[in-house]
């Protein structure tokens, strides 16, 4: 079906802040990282996954709403992996 | 469970903790008592204690900041992030960090901060996130009921594997024990010359402390069941040396060394424990050798060598003029107290082998008997 414009806009705003939750609990690498990537970098997509089988959550490596809820639960700061 | 890599660990089981800054959203004897509490969760199932101090260098310093702090981990305004540790180590190695923009408070009616503190400790101590559900080391918050607060087992697995259970540290006793004490099995329980460490009613029970092990007289079942203390209370050492029960406020209370702690039923209640001397006593007294409440009057005697104290459970202080001598209030009472408990009105003193059943109001000696008497030997 033709997404609508403000939902496309919203999921544009939920995977960004799902990208900043990588980051910060999951060392997701940012583009701004340096040029060359780490040998075990990794897509978002398996960081999704990593997450979720974290949680528990079916692992998919797609960003569902079960997904989203966790990480917009109050946390702590201190990354989940490879402190 | 999760350690950091390499899992550092404190190489020293006392540390040091200091409170930079407080809150505006709770009073500050709240935030003290809620960073108090969160850390008898951990000193409560590992060697560990914790004193504050209150100036200078300390190994855990607590403070609410907001935004960006200093360090490499900004906190992010409302909701998010909530806190942060860091592992042990030195500088900011366990100093913990909480979002002054969040709300907290000692309920749940904000972020309750001895929750939220509890887990950030277990950080400060050398732990990770854990994926289980319902783990205090869990990442996400969860509200949990605070009073009679039980580290989960998840938890308490992950800090054992870095410190070990509690050590139970007697401190020594200014006279070595005259017999080495021996651990006694089932069958004792009717040796003419038993003796008891220390005995306490208990929800309608009479529980005989010797050892690793109580005896219950219950009005509930016949005769007498023996069990292990751990078997009542998995988190607390063994050994206690004097209790007593306060059965309005369903409280019993245990003594071993100069520590005390409180369970109601099977339950150790959070903030224990605390050092005896916080009741009262003078310095030079190192343990408790017997402790009795007397409903009648709302005092708790206890016994120490040849003296006892008189504690006032309403004013939750010591009364004046105490110590006193325990022959002189307690006729043919000449000798220290090793446990002593008090039922349907009436104390019983237990000294070695010998029971005194004792009138509460005259203090005075009705009958001797032996002190298993009550296992119908």
């Amino acid at each position: 079906f033709p997404v609508v414009p403000e939902m496309e806009k919203k999921n544009e705003e939920d995977m960004q802040f799902a990208e900043k939750y990588l980051e910060k609990y999951y060392k997701l690498k940012t583009e701004a990282e340096p040029i060359f990537k780490m040998k075990n970098s990794k897509t978002i997509s398996d960081k999704i996954q990593e997450m979720q089988a974290f949680f528990g959550l079916k692992v998919t490596g797609e960003l569902d709403s079960n997904t989203l809820e966790v990480m917009k639960q109050p946390r702590c700061g201190i990354p989940d992996v490879g402190q | 469970f999760s350690t950091f890599p390499l899992s550092p660990r404190w190489t020293k089981t006392d540390l040091k903790y200091r409170i930079l800054n407080y809150t505006p959203d709770m009073a500050p004897a709240d935030v003290d008592e809620a960073i108090e509490k969160a850390w008898n969760v951990w000193s409560s199932v590992t060697p560990l204690k914790f004193t504050r101090v209150y100036e200078g260098e300390a190994d855990i310093m607590i403070s609410f900041v907001a935004g960006f702090h200093g360090d490499f981990y900004s906190f992010d305004g409302v909701g998010g992030t909530l806190a942060h540790a860091y592992a042990p180590g030195e500088g900011i190695g366990g100093d913990a960090h909480f979002d002054e923009d969040e709300y907290w408070t000692k309920d749940m009616k904000g972020f309750n901060l001895f929750l939220v503190a509890a887990h950030e400790f277990g950080h400060s101590l050398g732990l990770g996130h854990s994926n289980v559900l319902g783990s205090l080391m869990y990442p996400a918050y969860l509200q949990t009921e605070t009073r009679n607060y039980r580290l989960p087992q998840d938890d308490v697995d992950g800090i054992q594997t870095l410190y070990g259970p509690p050590t139970s540290t007697e401190p020594p006793t200014s006279t070595p024990p005259t017999e080495t004490p021996t651990e006694t099995s089932t069958t004792d329980s009717c040796d003419p010359h038993m003796t008891f460490d220390a005995i306490t009613t208990l929800r309608g029970e009479i529980i005989f402390f010797k050892d690793r092990y109580i005896w219950r007289k219950s009005p509930y079942f016949p005769g007498i069941e023996q069990d292990l203390i751990s078997s009542f209370w998995p988190t607390l050492p063994s050994g206690f040396q004097a209790a007593y029960e306060i059965d309005k406020k369903d409280q019993v209370f245990l003594f071993k060394g100069n520590q005390y702690w409180v369970v109601k039923g099977e339950f150790v209640q959070p903030g224990f424990p605390r050092n005896i001397h916080t009741l009262g006593f003078p310095r030079y007294v190192k343990k408790i050798d017997a402790a009795v409440y007397d409903g009648n009057t709302k005092k708790t005697y206890f016994f120490v060598g040849d003296k006892y104290w008189s504690y006032d459970e309403v004013t939750e202080s010591m009364e004046k003029g105490y110590p006193r001598r325990i022959s002189v209030d307690f006729p043919r009472i000449d000798n220290k107290v090793d446990a002593a408990f008090q039922e349907k009105g009436h104390f019983y003193f237990f000294h070695g082998s010998k029971q005194y059943e004792i009138d509460t109001k005259y203090k005075k000696v009705i009958r001797e008997m032996k002190s298993n008497s009550w296992f119908g030997c």
